[in-house]
């Protein structure tokens, strides 16, 4: 795991976060859903919750869909490519490349590989940033930067776990495994993987 | 563009190539040679942090700073860290992936920036694990 420079955080009085959806997206409740299960897995291993509110400037964490050049200096690229970017505390900002063919269900199984991506598996690696880890080298990691098409990846790896419970501490009611028992791995000078 | 399932995406919206499949031209391409499209993969590394802000040799000519930044790559992404665009690299490099940045102010905090790796990741000689 790793973290943006300078290891910026919520604030430690912060452990309330709210969210909002930008209005023009018009949102379905079933994909404003999704997002809420990715912020649950955040919030099972950390202090943190989030909470949905109708105030989209207000909130902390500012979630929209755009196409092209939406005016942060990242334009989005058209079908893959990027499929996503978010920015580190506090700026809050998610953004998500609306000409995507973004799956709900998940369900790739039984499926050709397609120019489909899984909302929810890009969600929780988004959140990630907006919490304050960067990309992370182990492949099973959430943060690991890259997705192939037609995959579902939405279980927190141990990395994963490590690195937001070094930001923010763990949720005193998170029964997993204690990270800090696990070994890291260690890599060697070769390259090879 | 949400779908409730895979089988509800008509086939209309399926691409038959996506942005980054034209790298996939550029297999074998190591330092010194010139090919058409470098200069595109250049962008990619810059946009990702592996070349930084300042580099603007963008020829298709395959110099010192790609063969750096290949390497950077390779040593994050797990790969063996050749400096050349071999197939596992490129086959890499076109999935779709975060729009964040791996390597941010010159300093990547992946696999390439941890301590141990930080002398493979800058030199041509070959190491190998004890």
């Amino acid at each position: 795991y790793s973290f943006f420079p300078n290891r910026p955080r919520w604030p430690p009085g912060r452990t309330r976060l709210t969210y909002a959806f930008l209005p023009e997206n018009q949102l379905s409740d079933v994909v404003k859903g999704v997002f809420a299960r990715a912020f649950e897995r955040w919030s099972e291993v950390t202090p943190l919750t989030f909470t949905e509110t109708s105030s989209f400037y207000g909130a902390d964490l500012r979630i929209g869909f755009f196409s092209g050049d939406h005016g942060d200096g990242e334009p989005f690229d058209g079908v893959l490519g990027t499929l996503a970017h978010a920015f580190s505390p506090p700026a809050g900002r998610f953004h998500l490349d609306g000409d995507e063919n973004w799956v709900i269900d998940g369900d790739f199984l039984n499926s050709s590989p397609m120019s489909a991506v899984d909302l929810e598996s890009v969600a929780v690696h988004e959140i990630g940033h907006l919490l304050g880890l960067g990309h992370s080298s182990v492949e099973d990691a959430i943060m690991y930067p890259t997705i192939s098409s037609g995959t579902r990846k939405v279980e927190l790896a141990n990395d994963d776990i490590m690195g937001i419970q070094e930001l923010y501490g763990s949720n005193p009611s998170y029964n997993g495994s204690d990270p800090t028992l696990t070994p890291r791995t260690e890599w060697d000078t070769s390259g090879a993987p | 563009h949400f779908f409730p399932n895979i089988t509800s995406i008509p086939a209309s919206l399926i691409p038959n190539t996506t942005i980054w499949d034209a790298f996939n031209a550029l297999d074998g391409c190591r330092k010194g040679v010139k090919a058409d499209g470098l200069a595109k993969l250049k962008k990619y590394f810059q946009l990702f942090g592996y070349l930084n802000n300042s580099y603007d040799n963008f020829s298709d000519d395959f110099d010192d700073y790609l063969e750096k930044a290949i390497r950077t790559y390779q040593l994050n992404f797990n790969l063996y860290a050749t400096g050349e665009l071999d197939a596992p690299t490129l086959k890499h490099i076109v999935l779709p992936r975060c729009g964040n940045p791996d390597v941010v102010n010159g300093t990547s905090t992946m696999r390439s920036g941890k301590p141990s790796n930080r002398y493979s990741a800058n030199s041509t000689i070959h190491t190998v694990a004890h």
